[in-house]
C-alpha cells in the first residue's frame, strides 16, 4: 500500500462520462456498490457528486484519452487504470471503452474491475495472492460474494484503519437484527470448540454458553471471502467448519478459508437435483453428520468421506417431533438443537425424542 | 531461394512473442529511476532481470525465459496500473 493515502474520510467522486455497453442507471449502481466494498471495511465514506473536481474523477476513454499519461490498448489487454492518492490525477480511475463492460459473468464485469481501480485510488499497489481482489490480472467472481480478501482488507485497514465500532455511532449496518427481538430467526448455527456461532445475513453471534455475553460481528470481519446469508453450518471431527450456501460450500480452518473452496455439494455426494441445504450437524459420537433437506435428511459418513446409502430418509421417522423444514441445527453436550423461525427443539439423540422447546434466541439472555 | 512457410511463421510468432513480452515488462515492471541515483547508472534492469521479476509475482517458474506459462499470463486481461514501484 501507499502511505498516506487520503488525509480524509469523506470523499468525493463524479462519473464524468458513462459507457455506451450499460444503461447509465447499471454504471451508476456498479460505481456506488464498489465503492461500498470498501467503505464496509474503513472509516472511508464515498459521496457522489455531478459537477466540478472530485476527489475520485471516473471517467471512460480509448488509446491516448484526455491528459492522462497512460494511453489504453484496444480490446483486452489492459482493462483500466488508476492512480494513486493525490491532487490533479490522484484518485482518478479510468476504463478502456474498448473493453465490453457489463453488470455479470460476460465481457468484464465493471463493478469487480472499478472495485479493483478504487482500491488503487485509495492507495494500494497490486498483491500477488491470487485471491486477492488486487491481483493484477482480471478474475470473474459472482458479485453476490464480497469480493475482498483478508490480504486487501489487512492493506486498507494499514491505511484508513477500521469501520468505527464506537456505541454511540449509529450502528455500521442500520437494519442489524436485534439479537433479542420477538421475532429472532437464524440462517445457520454452528459450534466452534467451546462456542456456539449464529449466523443471521452479513452477521454472525458468538456465543460462550458459559458466560452471558454475546459477540455480534461482521461475517467479513472474519471470513472475507465468505457470502452473507449462509444458509447451513457444521463443524466436523477436524476442527474444521464448513458452510453451506446454495449449491457451494466452504472449508474453513481457524480463520483461513481453505483453498480450492468453495466446491459444489455433489462433490460430497449429493445428486445433481439438491441445489441447497437447510441445515447440517455433525454428531461427534458417531461421527455421522446429517444434512437436513426439506422434510428429509442425508446422513455422511465424515471418516470415509461418503454419503451412506439408504438416504435420505423422512427427518420425522428418525427425530420424533421434528417435522417440518429446519433453518438451523447444532450439537451441544451431546444433545441436538432444531431451530425453525423463532423456536427451537432440543433434542436427544439417544433417547430419539424431543426434550423441551425454547427459544431460538434463549442462548442470548435476553 | 524458397521461403520456408512453416519457418517463416514460426519467426513472426517468435517475433510477436518478443514484443508482447517487451511491452508487458516496459509496461507493468520498469522501476522509475531512483531520483537518487540520477547522474550515476541508474538501476536499468536487463529484461531476464524483469521477466524474472514478474515470474515471481505470478508464482511461475523463475527462469528469467519467456517460457510459455509465462507468456500464458502476460496474454490474461489486466489492470494497468505497474507491479513494482511508485504507481503514480
Amino acid at each position: 500500500f501507499t502511505l498516506p493515502g487520503w488525509k480524509k474520510n469523506k470523499l468525493t467522486y463524479r462519473i464524468v462520462n458513462h459507457t455506451p455497453d450499460m444503461s447509465k442507471e447499471d454504471v451508476d449502481k456498479e460505481i456506488q456498490k464498489a465503492f461500498k466494498v470498501w467503505s464496509a471495511v474503513t472509516p472511508l465514506i464515498f459521496t457522489r457528486i455531478h459537477k466540478g473536481i472530485a476527489d475520485i474523477m471516473i471517467a471512460f476513454g480509448t488509446k491516448a484519452h484526455g491528459h492522462c499519461p497512460r494511453y489504453f490498448d484496444g480490446p483486452l489487454g489492459v482493462l483500466a487504470h488508476a492512480f494513486p492518492p493525490g491532487s490533479g490525477l490522484g484518485g482518478d480511475v479510468h476504463f478502456d471503452e474498448d473493453e465490453d463492460w457489463t453488470t455479470g459473468s460476460t465481457g468484464f464485469n465493471l463493478f469487480l474491475v472499478a472495485a479493483h481501480e478504487f482500491g488503487h485510488a485509495l492507495g494500494l499497489s497490486h498483491s500477488n495472492d491470487q485471491r486477492a481482489l488486487m491481483f493484477p490480472n482480471y478474475a470473474y467472481i459472482s458479485p453476490s460474494e464480497f469480493p475482498l480478501s483478508p490480504d486487501d482488507i489487512s492493506g486498507i485497514q494499514s491505511i484508513y484503519g477500521s469501520p468505527p465500532n464506537t456505541p454511540d455511532k449509529k450502528p455500521a449496518t442500520p437494519n442489524s437484527p436485534k439479537t433479542c427481538g420477538s421475532q429472532m430467526s437464524f440462517d445457520a448455527i454452528t459450534t466452534l470448540r467451546r462456542e456456539v456461532i449464529f449466523l443471521k445475513g452479513r452477521h454472525l453471534w458468538r456465543v460462550y454458553p458459559d458466560n452471558s455475553e454475546a459477540e455480534r460481528e461482521l461475517i467479513s470481519a472474519f471470513w472475507p471471502t465468505l457470502p452473507p446469508a449462509i444458509e447451513a453450518a457444521y463443524e466436523n471431527m477436524k476442527d474444521q467448519i464448513l458452510f453451506f450456501k446454495g449449491n457451494k460450500f466452504w472449508v474453513i480452518n481457524g480463520y483461513q478459508v481453505l483453498s480450492g473452496y468453495p466446491k459444489n455439494i455433489n462433490t460430497l455426494g449429493f445428486p445433481k437435483g439438491v441445489k441447497k441445504i437447510d441445515a447440517a450437524v455433525c454428531n461427534k459420537n458417531t461421527g455421522k453428520t446429517d444434512f437436513f433437506i426439506g422434510d428429509k435428511y442425508w446422513r455422511f459418513d465424515e471418516n470415509s468421506q461418503s454419503m451412506e446409502k439408504g438416504y435420505p430418509r423422512l427427518t420425522a421417522n428418525d427425530f420424533p417431533g421434528i417435522s417440518q423444514r429446519i433453518d438451523a441445527v447444532f450439537q451441544q453436550k451431546g444433545l441436538f438443537y432444531f431451530s425453525q423461525g423463532t423456536k427451537q427443539w432440543e433434542f436427544d439423540p439417544i433417547a430419539k425424542k424431543v426434550i423441551r422447546e425454547i427459544k431460538s434466541n434463549s442462548w442470548f439472555n435476553c | 531461394l524458397p521461403v520456408d512457410p512453416e519457418k517463416d511463421n514460426k519467426e513472426d510468432a517468435n517475433r510477436e512473442d518478443a514484443k508482447l513480452v517487451q511491452d508487458y515488462l516496459n509496461k507493468f515492471y520498469v522501476v522509475e529511476p531512483d531520483p537518487n541515483l540520477l547522474g550515476w547508472k541508474t538501476n536499468v534492469e536487463s529484461t531476464a532481470e524483469k521477466l524474472q521479476k514478474m515470474q515471481q509475482f505470478f508464482g511461475l517458474k523463475v527462469t528469467g525465459k519467456p517460457d510459455n506459462e509465462t507468456l500464458e499470463m502476460m496474454k490474461k486481461p489486466r489492470c494497468g496500473v505497474p507491479d513494482v514501484g511508485l504507481y503514480g
